[in-house]
């Protein structure tokens, strides 16, 4: 474990921990997009299902069970909280996200490490996590008044999907036999989505004007 | 571990 995992894996903790506050004391997913956190728990589920098979670490172990926890409790509160759901904004949130599951599922079954149902789930969660943030993304652009919550969850996001690319290069560089190709190179396109949009979102932060992101 | 079986990443 080294500073560059563990700060990602911090981030990405914040991230969900911001989230369940804003939903939690304020009883408020405004900005917050439902297909975007359904993408998550998907990720979630058919990423970690070697938690059955295989231990690694205590630390795995509980980081997992947070992951699946939260990730699969925000879709429920968003669904079906009498309070919560109301602040759902459901006519902004239109990405058709399921149209993403296909693509990623047959690039799954075409590359993955080994041909086997917990390798083609686990290449199947990183496609899917790399653009799972997308309709999150075409959310913010068309709300008004991102509030602060909102905006440091995605802020947080970001950091932890920087941080995870700084560590694979330490790994790589530290590490005898460290190759994983399917997780770069989906964290990279991962990582790009979010750079691309924090490049907006700075400019018209800087600029004092709504964001507007280019068609 | 294995090649390619074991992902201690989260």
């Amino acid at each position: 474990m080294n500073i560059f995992r563990l700060a990602g894996d911090m981030t990405h903790l914040f991230s969900v921990l911001v989230l369940l506050l804003k939903i939690h004391t304020i009883k408020s997913c405004a900005g917050i997009s439902l297909k975007t956190q359904e993408l998550y728990a998907i990720v979630f589920t058919t990423r970690y299902l070697d938690l059955f098979t295989t231990y690694i670490s205590l630390y795995n172990t509980i980081m997992k069970l947070i992951f699946l926890g939260s990730s699969i409790s925000i879709v429920w509160y968003m669904r079906h909280h009498k309070v919560v759901r109301r602040s759902y904004d459901k006519d902004q949130d239109t990405f058709r996200h399921y149209l993403l599951m296909l693509p990623c599922l047959l690039l799954a079954l075409l590359i993955n490490e080994k041909f086997t149902f917990l390798e083609v789930m686990w290449a199947f969660s990183l496609y899917l996590e790399a653009v799972a943030i997308l309709p999150q993304l075409v959310l913010l652009q068309r709300t008004r008044n991102i509030d602060n919550l909102t905006g440091q969850y995605v802020l947080l996001l970001g950091a932890y999907r920087a941080l995870y690319v700084l560590n694979w290069i330490y790994r790589y560089f530290t590490e005898e036999n460290y190759v994983h190709w399917i997780t770069w190179v989906s964290g990279i396109v991962q990582t790009l989505l979010y750079a691309d949009f924090f490049y907006y979102y700075f400019q018209s932060w800087k600029n004092n004007v709504k964001l507007q992101l280019p068609a | 571990p294995p090649e390619g079986s074991f992902h201690d990443e989260l």
